[in-house]
């Protein structure tokens, strides 16, 4: 069985390449067979792994505008267990270009089913707004994952976020479930982080991870080597939270 | 004279609307008559400066997409000097409903025209994206403003974005200059901020803004208050960095 979990906030700089990276790199890990599928034209996760790549590369672009088969743009990564389907700059211009495309939300489902025989975790990374990338990203998914960072407009997003959510769940995925919100960039020295903190647990206290994931310098850096933190500082605070937050998705997966 | 200046950039979580809303009110409290023309349909610079619009109160995208006059969506704010025209979160429809209309990258430099006379500077905060409404800025503005993060993914962006603003300048907009690249939310103790400091200084020493604007609460806390840094905490290190921010960009205009 296979688990396709989308990591989406419009709210940008709130840590969903971070996760989405070091989630996919935590349970590869655990040896769970998973891919990370990058539908950013910022391409933040496919360089978050090394993988850089030339226009004439195959990418997410090719499978969602040209129907390449996306098993064809899938790569391997330094990292056991984990593989990639990259994206590329050049997929700015899918947001205006699928408007013109039938059945133009279903892009990405339709490209997803054939994988799910392959991997056991897909996670979908993103880009900061409520366009038809992440229209897309919502409608492949079974459930969503929302970072949220411990800062004041992370909270004004949210509703306007699971709003959005609603809709796809109605018109478009009603099979779409929520993963989770998770805590993101938590300093707690500060206020703010804890107030927010309290805000989140109150109001979604079915939905909010046990798992918080500090703010930690070794989550920033691990990008510019092109590797998850896990695999640059497996001790560090940031590369534990994510091991924890992927034992607690795996241990929920096993209760469901 | 007025100058209309853009603060753009793709990369979510930079700091566009901190440094918009900041920058703003220190003109602002320099006695310049500023306006702030928020054209992110998350809002966060309206709501900064204590703007929470009903769906059916005059927001910029009634000035975009349905040809209302921009003076008539204006509002004072709480801060003496200083105007909005706010966003609301109808703006999301925007990008779509654009691509039907004629000479769609004109909209907003139509609707700013008329403004000029009032304002001396007029400050566009844009969405983490390179779609319509931030091309609406570009083309709209005399001078871009680009916060970049002490961070990693800052860099890899930077490329995209000066690309996009040079076809801006072939294309739609030839008058469009560089106002410079501002470090923002800059912590001196980690190596990776010095490191990103020195390679936007030596990539770009003609466009990089002396001032740098440390990572400072105040800047996060103020925004959950309806105001500026500098009405909350003006002696925090946030509020000094955006007041040396202005005086750096009033002293360029009285060179050029
Ligand atoms: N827990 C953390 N501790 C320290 N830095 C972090 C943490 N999480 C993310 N970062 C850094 O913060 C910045 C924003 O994170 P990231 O790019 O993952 O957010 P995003 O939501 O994917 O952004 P975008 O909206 O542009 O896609 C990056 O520079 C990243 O390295
Ligand atoms: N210098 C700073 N010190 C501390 N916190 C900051 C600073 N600048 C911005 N922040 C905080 O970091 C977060 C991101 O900043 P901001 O929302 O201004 O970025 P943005 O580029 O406008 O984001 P988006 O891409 O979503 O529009 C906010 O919570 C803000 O309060
Ligand atoms: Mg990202
Ligand atoms: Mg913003």
């Amino acid at each position: 069985i296979s688990r396709v979990i989308v990591i989406a906030n419009q709210k940008g700089g709130v840590g969903k390449t971070t996760t989405a990276v070091n989630l996919a790199a935590a349970l590869a890990v655990a040896e769970k067979r998973c891919l990370l599928l990058d539908i950013d034209p910022q391409a933040n996760s496919s360089s978050s792994l090394n993988v850089h790549l030339e226009r004439d590369e195959p990418c997410v672009y090719d499978v969602l505008i040209d129907g390449l088969p996306a098993e064809q743009a899938v790569r391997p990564t330094d990292f056991a267990h984990l593989a990639l389907l990259p994206s590329h700059i050049k997929l700015v211009g899918a947001e205006i270009e699928l408007v013109a495309i039938a059945e133009r939300e279903y892009a990405l489902k339709k490209a997803v089913e054939p994988l799910r025989r392959s991997y056991e975790y897909i996670l979908i990374d993103c880009p900061p707004s409520l366009g038809l990338l992440t229209l897309n990203g919502l409608t492949a998914a079974d459930t969503a994952l929302i970072p949220i960072q411990s800062e004041y407009f992370a909270l004004e997003g949210l509703t306007q976020l699971l709003n959005t959510i609603r809709l796809v769940q109605k018109r478009l995925n009603p099979a779409l479930e929520m993963e989770g919100l998770v805590l993101t960039m938590f300093d707690p020295r500060l206020n703010l982080a804890r107030q927010v903190r309290e805000e989140v647990r109150k109001f979604f206290p079915q939905h909010t991870f046990e798992t918080i994931v500090h703010r930690n310098v070794r989550l920033a850096e691990a990008p510019s080597f092109g590797r998850p933190a896990i695999y640059l500082a497996a001790s560090s605070q940031g590369a534990r939270d994510y091991l924890s937050l992927a034992e607690e998705l795996m241990a929920r997966q096993n209760k469901a």
